[in-house]
């Protein structure tokens, strides 16, 4: 099963 | 002063409907560049982001940077009260707690204009790292909502697929399996009707076709969309904005734990 990642984890904050 | 007149209205109405299902409130940013737009979904699992250059617009003035937040969906509504042939001036005071549209006819004879308030919004701007896609795939838009559309009906899931042969996207669930497959097209007589595929190695990515299904709202906006793609990293879907910039959404993978 694959889980839904959060886009955080790609793009960083600032 | 703020003022953005722009004579293809229905660009901003587009714009509009193809953000107001996965947003709710957002802010605009305005420079003497033009305005822009960046923002995440509530469960953050994309982002999008909207770029409207100052050259596009008929009249540009923007004399001091400024962020309008605003509810989108009161933004939809107003915008919705624009026919597709008005004319849409966004005007703004430096420092305002308000925004005016302002709806002119084309031959001038009717003019409407709404006020709404602005919203105090926590900017939270994240940097989009420069990728060299692996693949970059341009079909005409109109397919890919089909093509989404149809096999949402099988998962929650879209696989998306690309090699040298071409693009498949596919689906599984309790009612079966469904596979899509798009070849490259030889030729075209339109090239809007055109698949394209730029590929430096093959790429497999699950998506939730949940938050495709919401990107395809942006199909009114323009012929073809493209899909960038990498091993592991956010899908990017993009349309055009007639020729003034474009509306992005960056989608995270279903990734194996």
């Amino acid at each position: 099963t694959k889980r839904q990642k959060n886009i955080l984890s790609f793009f960083q904050k600032p | 002063m703020f003022e953005a007149r722009l004579v293809q209205g229905n660009l901003l109405k587009k714009v509009l409907e193809s953000l107001k299902d996965l947003l709710t409130e957002a802010s605009w940013d305005c420079a003497d560049t033009g305005i822009q737009l960046q923002a995440m979904d509530n469960s953050h699992v994309s982002l999008v982001s909207v770029q409207l250059r100052a050259d596009g617009f008929d009249k540009f003035r923007c004399d001091r940077q400024l962020s309008m937040g605003m509810n989108l969906t009161s933004m939809s509504k107003i915008l919705r009260c624009a026919a597709n042939d008005d004319i849409i001036t966004i005007k703004a005071q430096d420092q305002a707690d308000n925004v005016t549209f302002v709806f002119e006819s084309p031959n001038q004879e009717k003019v409407a204009d709404y006020e709404m308030k602005l919203m105090n919004l926590d900017q939270e701007h994240l940097g989009i790292p420069e990728t060299d896609y692996a693949a970059v795939i341009k079909l005409p838009a109109a397919e890919f909502q089909r093509i989404i559309k149809d096999l949402s009906q099988f998962g929650e899931s879209v696989v998306i697929s690309c090699t040298k042969e071409g693009v498949k996207f596919s689906a599984a669930g309790d009612i079966g399996v469904g596979n899509i497959k798009l070849a490259q097209t030889a030729s075209v007589d339109k090239e809007e009707e055109a698949v394209t595929i730029e590929m430096q190695e093959p790429v497999t990515l699950t998506f939730a076709c949940r938050y495709l299904n919401m990107f395809t709202k942006a199909t009114c906006l323009a012929p073809q969309v493209t899909l960038s793609m990498s091993p592991e990293v956010p899908l990017v879907v993009e349309y055009k904005i007639g020729d003034m910039g474009h509306v992005r959404y960056y989608l995270a993978p279903k990734i194996e734990d």
